[in-house]
């Protein structure tokens, strides 16, 4: 009778390059990339979360190692065997991918020169995630180095693999199982970009909120940087108040797990007991490690304390690891070491003077201030400060946004300064250089 | 064909030990599988390799043995044989 094939039961798995290969060509942070792609191959067709950690306790440990390096697989150093991993199971090593940190690993460089790291890669997470040697020529999972499987960011897994790896997980929600991979050829060499949960990875549809007009369901600092969030999509902002791109991401495309149906968000807030982020939406809500969900959500809203019917906004106080939600003209107020409501709430409006009553998103920034928004406007409560500064509110497109006349939207030509937004990235418009006002967006 | 040179064979022997075509030699006994054994094990090692299924240790399968590849055992070794009452 064969044994029961070898699977993760839960679907996000945590990554981590524990050791790089020396005298490499190939820097750490390529190595990172070429990891990350390789597991993509396999996150993109099944329900499976990969995400990249820092910590030792990640669920598929990579290391380069030599020759003897404490399991039953040795490495012989040039040639020969050049990578090994180990199936899903209770063993400690189970997930974990070695490559033998003597070859010379390559990456887009000609059949001859060196072992293409990222074809080895994607064999190895095939056995991380439970699927063992076949005979097929076509399969990647076939155990014989047979030069590179093509580039990183065009690659797709021959159908055979496919097909083995849904019998493994169920097919991801976004694809269909009948579509045929994509085979086409890079026209040239490109840079490999950065791991892509960095940045948005496709360009929004002709659907896109106007970041000059929106008002936004939700705002919230997370890791440092401001999240703008309208509808399906997001703006972000870096610390310095810089706006990373003038178009909008995708939300469903950077924080992994949300349901694809998922048509917008309330509130959101950067948890500050253990820096999870957690999304609202009508009477349930999700809880991320960095961006991708954890396992058992969605849960009740319930689990707060809070009536069915979800919140308008939520803002992260830092001090006392208090949380304010606010709903309609009442707010609450949640302490997330207690993980209980404190009593007295919900109290009427907000707990600050010179706030509307009602709320669209709340959000606590660097400065130590509060901000609400509400339409178009938000308001501005220094830390320690019972009421809002005197004089907003303000415009929220303008002061957040780069809007230079919010009132003129999407139409209104001239009136924004996202100088570069449709032009080559690294271009400039002089003429918006010169008013010393514009926007760069990075493209590439 | 040619009769393998020794170290050929001793190496296509060990290969095919690593990789789950062969039970692991028994270093205590030191000595070479039965010819029927290692055919079959070699037939298929080929089968498995896209080569014609011969059960002779030539010089394709060689070349083969010799591709970098997976550390991992094509298939689970064989269990440890019975003992005879």
């Amino acid at each position: 009778q064969a044994p029961a094939p070898a699977t993760w039961s839960k679907r996000n798995l945590s990554w981590r390059v524990r050791t790089f290969p020396r005298d490499s060509p190939l820097g750490r942070d390529t190595v990172r990339a070429l990891m990350h792609y390789a597991l993509k191959v396999w996150g993109d067709i099944t329900p499976l979360n990969f995400h990249e950690v820092a910590g030792s306790s990640a669920d598929i440990q990579i290391d380069f190692s030599a020759a003897e390096h404490n399991d039953p697989f040795p490495f012989d150093g040039p040639g020969g065997t050049v990578a090994h991993a180990f199936l899903p199971g209770e063993h400690p090593a189970a997930g974990d991918a070695h490559f033998d940190a003597e070859e010379a690993w390559a990456f887009r460089a000609a059949d001859a020169h060196g072992v293409d790291l990222f074809s080895v890669a994607v064999h190895e997470f095939g056995h991380a995630i439970g699927l063992s040697h076949v005979a097929t020529t076509q399969s990647v999972m076939q155990p014989y180095y047979q030069g590179p499987v093509g580039d990183p960011l065009h690659y797709g897994l021959p159908y055979a693999d496919r097909v083995r790896a849904w019998q493994l997980y169920g097919v991801r929600e976004s694809v269909s199982p009948t579509a045929q991979p994509d085979t086409r050829e890079p026209g040239g060499p490109r840079l490999l970009p950065a791991p892509p949960d960095r940045r948005p990875s496709a360009p929004p549809g002709r659907d896109v909120p106007h970041r000059c007009s929106a008002h936004f369901d939700a705002v919230a600092q997370i890791r440092g940087e401001a999240f703008f969030f309208k509808g399906r999509y997001f703006w972000r902002l870096t610390r310095d108040r810089h706006l990373v791109s003038p178009q909008p991401a995708q939300m469903h495309r950077f924080w992994r797990g949300l349901p694809a149906q998922l048509d917008g968000v309330d509130a959101v807030y950067e948890r500050a007991t253990d820096h999870k982020i957690v999304f609202f939406r009508g009477d349930r809500y999700w809880v991320f490690k960095d961006t991708h969900v954890e396992e058992g959500f969605p849960r009740p809203v319930s689990d707060f304390g809070l009536p069915p019917g979800g919140v308008d906004a939520a803002l992260s106080w830092a001090r006392g690891d208090k949380t304010y939600f606010f709903k309609d003209q009442l707010f609450w107020r949640f302490d997330e070491l207690t993980r209980s409501m404190d009593p007295g709430h919900p109290a009427p409006g907000p707990a600050w003077g010179g706030v509307p009553r009602t709320l669209d998103a709340a959000m606590r920034w660097s400065d130590g201030a509060a901000y609400f928004f509400r339409g178009a406007d938000y308001w501005k409560v220094p830390d320690s400060e019972p009421a809002a500064v005197p004089g907003y509110p303000q415009p929220t497109a303008r002061d957040w946004l780069a809007c230079r006349d919010p009132q003129a939207g999407p139409g209104g030509a001239g009136t924004e300064g996202e100088a570069g937004a449709h032009a080559p990235a690294g271009r400039h418009d002089r003429s918006r250089a010169e008013d010393g006002f514009q926007v760069c967006a990075c493209s590439s | 064909a040619p009769a393998p040179r020794a170290e050929d064979l001793s190496s296509g022997v060990a290969w095919l030990g690593r990789f789950g075509y062969l039970r692991p030699a028994d270093p205590a006994a030191g000595r070479l599988p039965a010819p029927e054994e290692l055919a079959e094990a070699l037939a298929a090692m080929q089968r498995f390799a896209g080569l014609e299924a011969t059960g002779v240790l030539d010089a394709p399968t060689l070349a083969r043995m010799r591709t970098p590849r997976c550390s991992l055992p094509d298939r689970p070794g064989p269990g440890p044989a019975r003992r005879r009452r």
